[in-house]
């Protein structure tokens, strides 16, 4: 369970960051 | 300890102090020397020695382990910085945002700054194309009536060729009839 | 008892508090275990060098045994204590307490339709670009295909030109006046013919 919570709140503190640069890159691609 | 006023740091370091002097405490050595009565009428000094020892090795292993917790923590940053965020937000009274457990939920509030920024964009490139195109349409229109007029000039010169043509006619009439 | 995950602390320490403080429960409850031992084995050593105590290494371990259960209980009852205000007052994050990193959550709390509508605004827009991009386009071959029909009907009019001037160079000013002298010459050349054809015959 607590591997668990840890798990999942890494996730949230770094996958957001993570996602949202890949989101800047598609958001650049559309512009080009 | 007064608990909402004191540091994070402060607070955890008192309070582990005050667990440790507390158990300390319990362990007196009356208690200690009631336990092994025997041993005690036998060897009263020994038994005193043997309650120091064990309760300075007490004390010293848990405070070890303390600062062994602090530093694999990294407690002392990680409680500094959190009494300065909790600092910043004394005046909100409402509770704040918390994770919904929905990531995509939760991803949106993530998204949501660059596709304003998409959108800001876009509206300005797309007003720019406008305005290039508005450019580009008169060159257009200009285009258009210049090849207009051209056209029309050449109509009339082609006319009065035609003109000329048809002169030229009488003229080999004229010029024919013997 | 619904267990509080303590998520959002786990989130900024990287651990979760209760995990915490067990491992800390856990080492003093070891130490304590330990301690204690190595106090009876010194007692027992110090027994040794007593043969005629009468003291049994069972009487040590009972009062082992009695001091540890008192320390046990003082133990928990004191952590137990210690566990509670570190958890809801160091180890805690006030409810009205946002993380930095969950700023966006403050400045942006998009719903989903909200979120939809706003990707909806930025399709649109990007199909007016792609419009205007388009439109641009034809101009651009329109402007190009003008320049081509300019050129031709600039080549056209020159070659008119060149026409006027070949009449120039050979002393013809205005094609049509000088088509219509001659025309007017050529009749007047015929009458006068005819003139003297009709005279010669009178005469004849």
């Amino acid at each position: 369970f607590d591997e668990n919570i840890v798990e999942t709140t890494t996730k949230r503190k770094q996958y957001p960051r993570k996602i949202a640069a890949h989101f800047i890159k598609i958001l650049k691609t559309e512009r080009e | 300890v007064r608990v909402e006023a004191a540091p994070r740091l402060l607070m955890f370091d008192k309070i582990v102090k005050t667990f440790l002097e507390k158990l300390l405490a319990s362990g007196s050595f009356q208690r200690f020397a009631h336990c092994y009565q025997s041993f005690y009428n036998l060897q009263p000094e020994v038994t005193a020695s043997v309650h120091e020892k064990f309760l300075s090795l007490l004390q010293t292993s848990i405070q070890d382990e303390i600062d062994q917790v602090k530093e694999e923590g990294n407690l002392e940053v990680l409680f500094t910085i959190l009494d300065r965020i909790v600092e910043e937000s004394k005046d909100k009274k409402e509770p704040a945002w918390r994770p919904s457990g929905i990531p995509e939920e939760d991803l949106r509030s993530w998204l949501v700054p660059y596709i304003l920024n998409q959108k800001q964009y876009l509206r300005k490139h797309h007003r720019e194309m406008q305005e290039e195109n508005a450019k580009l349409m008169r060159s257009v229109l200009a285009g258009r009536e210049k090849i207009m007029e051209l056209q029309q000039q050449i109509q009339l010169r082609s006319q009065a060729w035609q003109a000329i043509q048809k002169d030229k006619q009488q003229l080999i009439l004229a010029l024919g009839n013997p | 008892m619904s267990i509080n995950p303590m998520s959002y602390e786990t989130q900024f320490f990287g651990f979760t508090p209760q995990t915490c403080l067990l491992r800390v429960y856990n080492a003093f409850q070891d130490y304590l275990f330990d301690i204690m031992l190595i106090a009876e084995q010194v007692i027992l050593r110090k027994l040794e060098g007593l043969p005629d105590s009468n003291i049994s290494s069972s009487q040590i371990r009972e009062g082992t045994e009695s001091f540890l259960i008192f320390m046990k209980e003082r133990f928990e009852q004191l952590f137990g204590k210690m566990e509670s205000i570190l958890l809801n007052f160091v180890l805690s994050i006030p409810e009205n307490v946002l993380l930095p990193a969950d700023k966006v959550h403050e400045q942006y709390s998009y719903s989903k339709e909200e979120f939809q509508q706003l990707e909806r605004e930025v399709k649109q827009l990007q199909m007016n670009c792609s419009a205007e991009a388009a439109a641009r386009q034809e101009l651009l071959v329109e402007l190009d295909e003008q320049k081509a029909t300019e050129a031709e009907l600039q080549k056209t009019l020159r070659w008119f030109d060149s026409l006027e001037n070949a009449g120039k160079e050979n002393g013809i000013a205005d094609f049509t006046e000088s088509l219509a002298f001659l025309t007017r010459s050529a009749s007047e050349v015929s009458s006068k013919l005819k003139e003297i054809e009709e005279k010669s015959k009178s005469l004849g």
